[in-house]
């Protein structure tokens, strides 16, 4: 079982 | 102000329709080097952007930096007015609250303009890290819609497997399972008979489960580039490149499933 990871947890806000 | 003369339309036409499921509005931000623009879906899982520059337009004229707020499916709708071989002039007078388009035919007999309102968008930036990935796959794009579609029969994940030998797909769901492998062209195994234009430059192998849901989203854009550029690494972002001609492109990127 996987689960979705999001983009925030690897890019930051500029 | 902006002014920017686009040749075809139907590059314009093809771009929206390419981004306008995965996002509803979005600032156009325009400068004397193009237009881009980037924007998250909803849930903050895939990131849709693109580049025109500014040497695809003819003339191109951006006298000062502007964030143009675009609901896209308004823009899709009045981009269906447009002919494919029109000429597409985007036009915004400074401190206007309306963006123009003007469509010009062919043969310059027939001149539509229509005004789309501007939205006022509050849109976060985020910093992508620049890196280098571990895998870089490139292979047809029509390959790669044909095996999204085929794949989403089977299940609602694709897990992406790339080799010196090749890149397979493989979707599993509660009925079944499939795959599709493209071995790179031109290897020995394969003289002559290897599926033209996949190529496969890596460092070391990879391999990642992304939503299919997403991908058959991003296959959108594959009328606009006869061929995808998949950038791979472990455990990150994927980032998919359709270019548009030599002008810009657009890019996606994709938050893969993690392994609970």
């Amino acid at each position: 079982k996987s689960s979705q990871a999001s983009l925030m947890n690897f890019f930051s806000k500029k | 102000m902006l002014e920017a003369r686009l040749p075809q339309a139907s590059i314009l036409k093809k771009i929206v329709e390419s981004v306008k499921d995965l996002v509803s509005q979005a600032n156009f931000d325009c400068s004397d080097s193009g237009i881009s623009f980037q924007a998250m879906d909803e849930s903050n899982i895939a990131l849709s952007s693109f580049l025109l520059r500014a040497d695809g337009f003819d003339p191109y004229r951006c006298d000062r930096n502007l964030s143009l707020g675009i609901k896209f499916a308004s823009l899709s709708k009045i981009l269906k007015c447009a002919g494919n071989d029109d000429v597409v002039i985007i036009r915004y007078m400074d401190d206007a609250d309306i963006l123009s388009l003007v469509f010009e035919s062919p043969n310059n007999e027939r001149i539509s303009e229509f005004d789309i309102k501007l939205l006022d968008i509050d849109s976060e930036y985020l910093s992508i890290p620049d890196q280098e990935f571990e895998c870089k796959v490139k292979m047809s794009s029509s390959e790669f819609s044909r095996i999204c579609r085929d794949l989403m029969t089977i299940g609602a994940s694709v897990v992406i497997d790339a080799t010196k030998e090749g890149v397979k797909f493989s979707a599993t769901g509660d009925d079944g399972s499939g795959s599709v492998l493209l071995k790179q062209s031109g290897s020995i195994d394969n003289e002559g008979r290897g599926v033209v234009g996949t190529s496969v430059e890596m460092v070391e192998p990879v391999s990642l489960e992304l939503s299919l849901k997403y991908l058959n989203n991003f296959t959108k854009a594959a009328p606009l580039s006869d061929s995808v550029a998949i950038n791979m690494s472990n455990g990150i972002p994927v980032m998919f490149q359709f270019d548009v001609g030599d002008i810009g492109y657009i890019r996606y990127f994709l938050a893969p499933q993690i392994k609970d």
